[in-house]
C-alpha cells in the first residue's frame, strides 16, 4: 500500500 | 490602476481550463513584472504555479502591487463567455473590490463587460528552492496526456521510472497491470515530437493518477511538457504558455507505507 505525502513535507511556508 | 490586455482570449481561456480542476480559489498577484499565482489544491498534495510576464501582454499597466483573490469557478464561467479571438482586458482600481473582464470582438462591434467580486484570502506561499533534478524529460504533451489517461484505467497511481534508456510509466491494479515505455528519440525532425531525457541519476517515483489527469488539462497550452524528477521530492510538470510565461504543477509523491 502507498500513502500520499503532502507538499508541506518538502517545502516550507514562506 | 491595473490593466492587462491580451489580443486573443484563447490563452487565458486555456489557462483557466488548466487550473479549474485543482483550485477553487486563488490569489492573483499583480506587479510591474506580471501576474503570478501560487496555490495548492485543497488536500495540499499539489500546487499550481502560474507566471504571466508583463511583456507578454499587448498592454500592461500596474501602478501598485495588487493581490486579488479570485473564485476560479466564476472566472472560468466568465472566460467561457469570450470567443477565442476576442481581445480580453482585465481591469481593476488600486484597492479593488472587483475586477472587470472586458471582451471585444475582432471587428469591435461587440463589447462585453463582466464584473467579478474579489474575495479575501490568506496567502499560503510555499518556498520552493531552486532544485537540480536527477531526471528532466521533455516529451510531447499529448503523449503524456494519453499515457496518464490510459494507465489510469489500471490503478490509482502511476509509477514513473526514468533511466538512460528511456522513461517508463506503469500502473497496477486488481484487473491487471500496464506499462508504457518511451525511448529517447534519436533525432526527431520535429522538435514538438521529440522525447529528450537529461539524466544524472535514475529515478523511480509514484504519483496519484487523479492529479496527473488534472495537470494534463494544460495540454492545449503547449506541444511539449517538461517533467522534472528527483528521488523523494515532488514532481514538477511544466508547460510553456506561448511567449508569455509558464504553468508549473508540483505533485508530492506517494510514499511506501
Amino acid at each position: 500500500p502507498v500513502n500520499q505525502s503532502r507538499l508541506a513535507g518538502y517545502y516550507g511556508l514562506n | 490602476m491595473f490593466e492587462a490586455r491580451l489580443a486573443q482570449s484563447a490563452i487565458l481561456k486555456k489557462v483557466l481550463e488548466a487550473v479549474k480542476d485543482l483550485l477553487t480559489e486563488a490569489t492573483f498577484e499583480c506587479s510591474d513584472s506580471g501576474i503570478q499565482v501560487q496555490a495548492m489544491d485543497n488536500a495540499h498534495v499539489s500546487l499550481v504555479s502560474l507566471n504571466l510576464r508583463s511583456d507578454g501582454f499587448d498592454k500592461y499597466r500596474c501602478d501598485r502591487n495588487l493581490s486579488m483573490g479570485m473564485n476560479i469557478g466564476t472566472m472560468t464561467k466568465i472566460l467561457r463567455c469570450a470567443s477565442s479571438e476576442d481581445t480580453v482586458t482585465l481591469r481593476a482600481v488600486d484597492s479593488p473590490d472587483n475586477i472587470i473582464f472586458i471582451f471585444e470582438s475582432q471587428n469591435k462591434e461587440k463589447l462585453a463587460e463582466y464584473e467579478m467580486k474579489l474575495i479575501n484570502m490568506d496567502l499560503e506561499h510555499l518556498g520552493i528552492p531552486e532544485t537540480m533534478y536527477s531526471c528532466v524529460v521533455k516529451m510531447p504533451s499529448q503523449e503524456f496526456a494519453r499515457i496518464c489517461r490510459d494507465l489510469s484505467q489500471f490503478g490509482e497511481a502511476i509509477t514513473i521510472a526514468c533511466s538512460k534508456e528511456g522513461i517508463k510509466f506503469s500502473a497496477a491494479g486488481d484487473y491487471g497491470n500496464a506499462n508504457v515505455k518511451l525511448a529517447q528519440t534519436a533525432d526527431s525532425d520535429k522538435e514538438e515530437e521529440a522525447v529528450l531525457i537529461d539524466m544524472q541519476e535514475p529515478v523511480k517515483l509514484t504519483f496519484a493518477c487523479r492529479y496527473l489527469n488534472s495537470f494534463v488539462k494544460a495540454t492545449p497550452l503547449c506541444a511539449q511538457v517538461k517533467l522534472s524528477m528527483s528521488s523523494d521530492v515532488p514532481l514538477v510538470c511544466e508547460y510553456q504558455i506561448g511567449e508569455i510565461g509558464h504553468i508549473r504543477y508540483y505533485l508530492a509523491p506517494k510514499i511506501d507505507d
